[in-house]
C-alpha cells in the first residue's frame, strides 16, 4: 500500500532573513527610461 | 552535474545596450521616410546559444523619433528626442542580430510606430498643438504655399517636395499650421523655373541635393507665413556665382 507523508511547506524565500542593507538586484528587463515614458 | 546555464542578460547590461546601439543604427540606416529615431528603453532581450562564439539576440526596443530627418547628416548622438509637449512619436521595435566572435550584425527588424495619444498631451499640456494628419487640407495649402514662397525668393536651385515629415495644427490662442517637409534640389534654378517648373528634374539621390523646411502659417488673427529651408550640401551654381561662394548656409 501507498502511504503519504506529511513534508513540512517549503521556505519562502521572503521569509528567509538578509543581511542588513541587501539590496535585491534590478529586474533584467526592462531597462531604464532614457528619455521618457510615452 | 552539468554546468548552471548563464544568468540571463539583463536589458541594461552592457552586452544589451551595445546590441541595441547596432540596432538602432540599423534602422535608421534602413529607413528613407521621416525622421531618425534615437533608443528609449530596452523593453527586453533574449539570447539563444547557437554555438561557440555565436548567439541570437532578440531585442525588443521603445524608441522615440528625434528632430533630425532621415536624410539630415547630423549624427544621432546629436539630434534632440522630441519632448513630450511636441506631440511625442514612439517606435516599437523587435530586432533580431547574431552575435559571431563577438561582431553584431542585424539579421532582421520590424518597427511600429504611433503618436502618443491627444488626451496624454492635453492633461499635461491643454494649449500644446497636436499632430495632424499628413494630408489635412490646412496643411497642404500650407505646404505649398511655404514652397512657392521659398521659391519666388531664392536665387539657387529650384525646391521640389519630396515629402511631408510632420504636421500641427493649434486652434487657441491663434489659428496656426506648423509643417516640416522634405524638400528635394532640381537641376533649374528658381529663375529658370517661373517660366516652366514642369521641366525641372529632381538631380540625382545624393544626401547633398536633400533639404528640409520649417514653416508656419499664421491664420488667424492675422495672416502671415514664415518658411526657412536648409539643404544638406551643395547648390545649383548660377553661372555668375564663383564655384566656392555657393557653399554657403541658404538658410
Amino acid at each position: 500500500s501507498v502511504t503519504k507523508r506529511a513534508v513540512a511547506d517549503a521556505a519562502q524565500h521572503d521569509k528567509v532573513p538578509r543581511p542588513v542593507g541587501f539590496v535585491p538586484p534590478p529586474p533584467p528587463c526592462p531597462g531604464k527610461i532614457l528619455h521618457f515614458d510615452i | 552535474v552539468p554546468a548552471a546555464p548563464p544568468a540571463p542578460l539583463g536589458c541594461d547590461d552592457p552586452e544589451s545596450v551595445a546590441a541595441a546601439e547596432v540596432a538602432v543604427n540599423y534602422i535608421n540606416g534602413h529607413s528613407h521616410h521621416g525622421y531618425k529615431f534615437a533608443l528609449n528603453i530596452i523593453k527586453d532581450i533574449h539570447v539563444v546559444h547557437q554555438g561557440p562564439n555565436n548567439d541570437l539576440i532578440f531585442l525588443e526596443l521603445d524608441l522615440l523619433e528625434t528632430r533630425c530627418p532621415i536624410l539630415s547628416p547630423t549624427p544621432l548622438e546629436n539630434c534632440t528626442v522630441r519632448s513630450f509637449a511636441e506631440h511625442a512619436v514612439e517606435g516599437d521595435c523587435d530586432v533580431k542580430l547574431q552575435k559571431v566572435d563577438g561582431t553584431l550584425s542585424v539579421l532582421a527588424s520590424k518597427c511600429h510606430s504611433h503618436a502618443d495619444s491627444s488626451e496624454d498631451i492635453r492633461k499635461v499640456c491643454p494649449g500644446c498643438a497636436l499632430l495632424a494628419s499628413l494630408n489635412n487640407t490646412e496643411v497642404l495649402e500650407t505646404v505649398s504655399a511655404a514652397l512657392n514662397d521659398y521659391n519666388s525668393k531664392t536665387t539657387d536651385s529650384y525646391l521640389r517636395l519630396l515629402e511631408i515629415g510632420r504636421a500641427k495644427i493649434q486652434y487657441h490662442p491663434v489659428h496656426s499650421v506648423v509643417t516640416e517637409f522634405a524638400v528635394g534640389a532640381t537641376n533649374c534654378s528658381a529663375e529658370e523655373a517661373k517660366a516652366n517648373a514642369g521641366a525641372c528634374q529632381l538631380l540625382p539621390e545624393d544626401q547633398s541635393n536633400f533639404g528640409f523646411c520649417t514653416a508656419v502659417m499664421v491664420k488667424h488673427p492675422s495672416q502671415d507665413l514664415q518658411v526657412d529651408c536648409q539643404l544638406y550640401g551643395h547648390q545649383v551654381p548660377a553661372p555668375h556665382t564663383p564655384l566656392l561662394s555657393w557653399r554657403q548656409d541658404t538658410s
